[in-house]
């Protein structure tokens, strides 16, 4: 499973939260506008947060977040 | 299996509750407008509960709770 | 497997029963309008009650209760 | 493996049959009308039976038998 | 796998054939108007005979026999 | 794997063939009019065989005998 | 796997070849008009030979040769 | 995995190659027209040549070489 | 997985290639016109390289180079 | 799992991440307008950053970056 | 997993990288115009890299470079 990120400005972050009891931030990926990131789901990362203008294509749609 | 969330106010709150014989919350993940956030089910988590105005998408459809 | 049950109205509550000979209720969660719970089938809960107005996405189609 | 069941009247019954060589009614949930029980076919239950007016959601489609 | 069975007229009957060597009948489950039966293939139930008029929901489709 | 079979006459028979070198009949089972069988195939039955006018749900499609 | 084979005339021969380095005939079943076979593919059975008018339902679609 | 063939002439041959580092005809077996065969790749079998006039359906589509 | 090749003129050849850290050329098939090889990838073979005017099914799709 | 990037312009570069607690980039390829790489995930890499104007083609649909 | 690559020009080059921490090219297959490599990802091929004017089929859909 992944899901593909691509960066409609710049300064976009893409967080990993860890897996298990705890969850906290372990990595943070700046996109610049038009970078894509395309992120699995791994042993130790089982949530990702993202700030800034992004368009997102999971197996569930897509979805735009600038209006 | 995950499920993806865009908040469309401030102040959402994504929790996290317990799998196992016992239920509580384990994980209160804050996002302001526009963020999104993918979560996993995990070894941790069995059940998501969503507070205040998402769009949701899932693999049974897409849900919003903002009329 | 999971199911995501959107509250349409205050005091909603979502029932999980035992797994297993016997069949009692384990946990029961409280939602009030808008707030949304997705919930897996696990180790201690074979069966889901409901009670309330609420839409409910399953993989065999949506259902709401609020004709 | 689960089937969506929601009263369409009060009385309704959801019955679990034994899994096993004999078969016999291990669990009798009461439904009123609009609650919506989803249940698992499990190590202890193998059949289930249903009285009174439902609407049914399965794999091979929707049944109701309120005509 | 399971399949869907209602009754459209009483005396309806709901037949488990053994898996095995042997075919024999291992229980019968009476169905009343309306009533629904929702089925598993078993370890001990490997076919299924019906008697009477009935609508049957399977992974190949909807079958009536009350023409 | 199953098959649905509808007897659209009296005196249908269908006949399981043993799996294994050998090939022979092990059970034949009558379906009068409107009787409906749903078999699987099993470790002792890895061809059936049906005589007599029939409806036949498969999960390559429907057929009749009747024209 | 299976397939399902509707004799459409008399003398049809459905015929077993065997698997293994080896391919001979293991067993010929003979299906007169309007018989039905649903035969598998099978520890003996890597092959099957089909004589005789026959409508054929398999995963790849129908077939018929009596144009 | 299967692939069907029909013969539309007399003289068709379908040809078994070997499985492993050596690739050389194991079987041929003849059809004559409107015969038709349903072969499995197999243990011994992992290519299949057929020369003559045929109709075949595979999983991705039929196919006819007699334009 | 297999693919199938139509050859749609005389002296196709179709070359097995090596599996493994090497990779050279362990198999050559010549196909005249209108013979069709079925292909499985096995232990011994992860490319298949093809010469000639033909028409090949795949589980992408169809593809020809005779334009 | 695997992704297809189509460079539209020349300097595309497309970074492998590192699988395991610590991202950081192991490996840079890079692509000049039309060339096509085709990348799966792996043991090693569970993210892949892309920089430059590109087709991508992913399970989840297709994506440019080039407006 | 495969993908299919049709050579539109001469001097078109497939070429397989490496699996493992380590990136580099380990086999370049030379293609001319319309002749057709159909590879596998494999133990020592996790990227594929492609030069030069092609038709490519994969999963995710078809991509052409010579507008
Ligand atoms: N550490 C949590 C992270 C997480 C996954 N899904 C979530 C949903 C809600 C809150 C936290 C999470 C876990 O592995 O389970
Ligand atoms: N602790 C519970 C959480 C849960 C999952 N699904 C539920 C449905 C209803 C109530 C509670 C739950 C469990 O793992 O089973
Ligand atoms: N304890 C029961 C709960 C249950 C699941 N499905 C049911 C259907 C009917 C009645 C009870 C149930 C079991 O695990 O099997
Ligand atoms: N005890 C039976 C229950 C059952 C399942 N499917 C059936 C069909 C018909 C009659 C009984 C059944 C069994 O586990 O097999
Ligand atoms: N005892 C038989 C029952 C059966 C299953 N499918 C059949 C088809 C035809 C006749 C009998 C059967 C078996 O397990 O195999
Ligand atoms: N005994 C045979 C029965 C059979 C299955 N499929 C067949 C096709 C043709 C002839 C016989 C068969 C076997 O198990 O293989
Ligand atoms: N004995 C052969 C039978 C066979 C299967 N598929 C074939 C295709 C061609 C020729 C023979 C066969 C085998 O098991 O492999
Ligand atoms: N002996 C070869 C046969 C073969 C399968 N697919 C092929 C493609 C091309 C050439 C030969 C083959 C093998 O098992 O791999
Ligand atoms: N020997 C190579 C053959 C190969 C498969 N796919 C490829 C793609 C490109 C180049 C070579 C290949 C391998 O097994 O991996
Ligand atoms: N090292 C990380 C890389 C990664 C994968 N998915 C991510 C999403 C967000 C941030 C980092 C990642 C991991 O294997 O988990
Ligand atoms: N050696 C790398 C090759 C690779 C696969 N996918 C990639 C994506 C980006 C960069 C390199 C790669 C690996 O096996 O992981």
């Amino acid at each position: 499973d992944y899901v593909v990120i691509k960066a409609l400005e710049n300064g976009v972050t893409v967080i990993g939260l860890t897996r298990g009891k705890d969850t906290r931030f372990h990595h943070t990926e700046k996109l610049d506008k038009n970078e894509i990131m395309i992120a699995q789901f791994t042993e130790h990362t089982s949530a990702i947060k993202i700030r800034g203008r992004v368009e997102v294509l999971t197996k569930h749609g897509k979805l735009r977040n600038d209006e």
